[in-house]
Order: structure tokens, then sequence, then C-alpha cells
């Protein structure tokens, strides 16, 4: 089973986005996908119709030990389920301060499951705490959404070093799969500056001794495209609500190269 | 001295970009303005061209007791200063955890503060954390920022009542102001309904006994334009980097709003 955790603690970039329409073009691959809503803002929940609610068997009940993953999971179409957030999440943070081992609690939720899937996706929130790293602990990739805009490679440098950190003291095996650009504007010279500053930075990085310098820039590059930001308000995907949008086609692409390490042409 | 806190938990919705051009314009207006970056990111800060390496005396300083905010208040341009945030604003959340009187130590630095200003702006991240409860207890207005995307109201009910809340219990002088929609497409659907949808809200609680049934939508809109997307990267406010541009137009429109009441057509 591939664990990938989707981070990146600026906000607004794509992580949700890219958890529901990257899983959901992966089990339409034929693989079956479990997603993970780590963001007490439940924005992965609702994008796929949950009411967060305050009533819903979610992630939160797991961290705090009273449920198992899969008591909570649900189907939400074929070979792909939900492990729902829920408000009360938010009170997770403050409630796990003190307990020991607070990180991992989520990789031992995720060993003791015995499920088989092809695909864990965990979908974090603008932030570093410790949802995020319970993510970065129970993940063997991370995948960075980025908005090539100028703050991203400020940002991306502290995320890279906290990655790091997790893996040296928490999880070893964790490393950065990759950065996929998205709300890509091809028109604008500020985007293409800032994907060249950031192709010239992963390629300084892989004569460097560090844990990212295998990192690689996917080909596939997320397009901004309204149909993508319409899709959450009917509870649905980009493969339903508009297969035939530059979104899907980017998603789908994605996907692909994820599976199978390139895209077709 | 209107004392405005820029609120959003939802990430990317413009109010880092809102904080720093609003400030700017209120400033080239005359008034003598004051922004304060509540964001362990650090955004404002970095947009006005200083670099938030760890070393910078910052907000972090003051709310540890060790500085006053006129020991690390720098000057940005005419009428314009800033209080920095900086990397060590991180552990703030952790440090102050415990301490008694948390969420109004901002506050006791401002009223302690004797430097005339006209106006008070604060940039949080997006969280509602222990850093933005300081915002919204050291002020009288709230401004929210929102693209008119789906989960824009969703978010928002959830901001009201935490301000509510904050209000209630903290600082009752708290009000929300007004919501200024940003990313504004005006050539997408969504944008228009999601407006709609907004004006709609706002409406229903006039006639309610909620605290933010004075709440306003601004009729200023803050368009798309990637020059205020560009010009993080020369450390300038839109005003120096591109004037003539839509958003200088309404960043200075919406100066006008909050300045006067009233947009002039
Ligand atoms: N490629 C795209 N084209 C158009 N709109 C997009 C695209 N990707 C995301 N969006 C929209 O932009 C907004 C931000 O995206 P999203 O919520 O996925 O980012 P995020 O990184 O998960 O944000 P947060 O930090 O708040 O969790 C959403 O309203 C989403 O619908
Ligand atoms: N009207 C606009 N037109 C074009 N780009 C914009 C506009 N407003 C903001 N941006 C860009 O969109 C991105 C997100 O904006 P910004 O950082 O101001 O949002 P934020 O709410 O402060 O985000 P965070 O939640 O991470 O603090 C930035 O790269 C910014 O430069
Ligand atoms: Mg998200
Ligand atoms: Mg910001």
């Amino acid at each position: 089973m591939r664990r990938i955790a989707i981070i990146n603690q600026k906000g607004g970039v794509g992580k949700t986005t890219t958890t529901v329409n990257l899983g959901a073009a992966l089990a339409r691959r034929g693989r079956r996908v479990c997603l993970i809503d780590l963001d007490p803002q439940a924005h992965a929940t609702t994008h796929l119709g949950l009411e967060p609610d305050g009533q819903l068997p979610s992630l939160y009940h797991v961290l705090l030990g009273q449920k198992s993953l899969a008591a909570v999971r649900r189907p939400v179409s074929d070979n792909l389920w939900l492990v729902p957030a829920d408000i009360d999440l938010a009170a997770a943070e403050v409630e796990l301060a003190g307990v020991v081992g607070r990180e991992v609690i989520l990789r031992e939720a995720v060993q003791q499951d015995a499920t088989p899937f092809d695909y864990l996706i965990m979908d974090c929130g603008p932030s570093l705490g410790v949802l995020t790293l319970n993510a970065l602990a129970s993940a063997d990739e991370v995948l960075i959404p980025l908005q090539p805009h100028f703050l991203a490679l400020h940002g991306l440098s502290k995320l890279l070093e906290t990655t790091a950190l997790v893996a040296r003291r928490i999880h070893p095996p964790l490393r950065v799969s990759g950065i996929v650009v998205c709300l890509y504007d091809a028109t604008t010279r500020l985007a293409q500056e800032v994907v060249a500053d950031l192709q010239a930075f992963l390629e300084r990085s892989r004569h460097q001794a560090v844990p990212w310098n295998q990192a690689r820039l996917f080909a596939t590059r997320i397009r901004r495209n309204v149909k993508l930001a319409e899709c959450p308000s009917f509870g649905q995907t980009i493969f339903s609500y508009a297969p035939r949008s530059p979104g899907a086609a980017d998603y789908a692409a994605l996907a692909e190269e994820i599976d199978t390490g390139s895209v077709s042409p």
C-alpha cells in the first residue's frame, strides 16, 4: 500500500482539491483508494457530500482511541473510501497535547487496519501541527501541491525541513516524492518564472545530502479551471461533475504519472 | 484609532494581500497606519521586503513580554508601519498554552502603546488558534476577506460564531464590520452565485439577534489580477509596483469605502 500525505502549510494551494480528485482518478484506474481527512475544517469531507455537523463518526474518534479506522470509514464510489473529519477534530490538537506518542496515533491505527488498499491519501490543513504530524508519521511519501506564486518557494524550504525532522526522529521511511504545480495560470509570466525557480531549486538539491534530493517535480500541472471550484458544491469529484473538463484531464494525467511513474504523451 | 482584525480560517483567500494593500491605500489617503503580522508564516512581513530569518525583533518578543510594540515596529513607507512576524512565532502557540490571559496579551501591548495611529490592521494566518484570538481580542472591527467559492459560506458561519464567542467572553466591543470579496472572477457564474448566496445570508441575519446582524458586504470587490500576486516578489505594495493596475484601483476603492463609509462612483 502506498501511503501519501498531501502537505503544504500555505493556505489555499489545492491540497483538498488534489486529495479528492487524484484519489478519484486512481480509483477509476481500478486502484482501491482510502482518503483520510485530517483537517478540522473538513473540506475533503464536505467536498464529497458529507455534512461535518458534529454527529459524524470520524477521524476524531480514531485519534481518541474510541473507534477503529474501519468503523468510521465510508464508501464514496467504486474503489473509493473516505475516513471523514468533523468539527470536533479542532479539539484534538489541544486534547492530544499531553499524550505520549501523540504524533503516531494515526500510524498505529493504520497498522491495525486489516483492509487492503492500494493507496492511502491524507489531506492536511494549512498547518504543521499535531494533525499534520500524524499524517507525516503515517506516510511513506509526501506530495506537495504548490501554487506557482512568489511565496511558494519560501514556504517550501520550511516544509521540507519539517519533513526531514519527522523522518529523522519519528518515521525514517518518509520521503518527499514530489511536488505538483496547482492553480497553474499558463498565460502568466509569474507562473512560468516560479516553475523555473522551482526546477532550479530541485536541481541544486540533487547534489546535496538532504532528504529531498530525490524529490521530483511532476510533469503534470493542474491548470486553473473553474469546474474544479464548482464541483464541491455538488458533493462530487470532477469526474462525475465535468468528466471532459481540463480539470478532469489533468487529474487523470497526474494519477497515471503517480501510478506508473510517467505520463503518456 | 480603528483596530481591524483581518480574519478567515480558510487558506489563501486574500488576507495578507488585503492587509498589505488596504494598509498602503489608507496610508496614501494620509492616514497613519500600523500593520501587525500575526502569522508565523510571516507572509505580510515578507511581502513588505523583510526577511523573517529568526533574527528579526518581532511580535514574538512582544507576546513573550520581552519588548514593547514600539521597540519592534518598523517604518515601511510614508504613514505606514509594520510590527513584523518571525518564524519563532510558531512556538508562541505552544509557549502561551498555559499562560493566564494568553488571548489578551496583544491587547495589553496595544493599550500600553502611546503612539497615535488612525488604523491598526492585523493579519492572521489560516487558523483560529491563540494568535488569531489575540487579534480578535485587540480589535473593535473584524474584516473578512472571502473568495467566492463554494466552501466560503460554510466557513463563514463557523467564523462568525467564533467572533461572537470572543465578543461575549473576552472583548465586548468586537463586531464584524464587513466582508470583502477577494479573488473575484467576474466572468464565472460560480463567483456570481456565491456572492448572491452571501448577500442572502447577510440579509437573513439582519432580522436575527446575532452579533453579526450589522455586517455589511463591501461594495468594492477585489478582482483577480496577477499584479497583486507579483508584487510580493519585489517586496512592494501594489501602489509602488503597478499603480495603474486593477488591483491598485480596487484596493484604493476599498480604502475609500472603509475610510468614509462609501465609494465614489
Ligand atoms: N485547479 C483549480 N482551478 C480552479 N479552482 C481551484 C483549483 N484548485 C483548487 N481550486 C479552488 O481553490 C480553492 C482552494 O483550493 P483547496 O481548498 O483545494 O486548497 P487547500 O490547499 O486545500 O486549502 P486549505 O489550505 O484551506 O486547506 C477552493 O475553493 C478550490 O475549489
Ligand atoms: N486579487 C488577487 N489577484 C491575484 N492574486 C491574488 C489576489 N489576492 C491574492 N492573490 C495571491 O493569491 C495567493 C493567496 O493570497 P494571500 O496569501 O493574500 O491569502 P491568505 O488568505 O493570506 O493566505 P493564508 O491563509 O495562507 O494566510 C497569494 O499568492 C497572493 O499573492
Ligand atoms: Mg484543504
Ligand atoms: Mg496570509
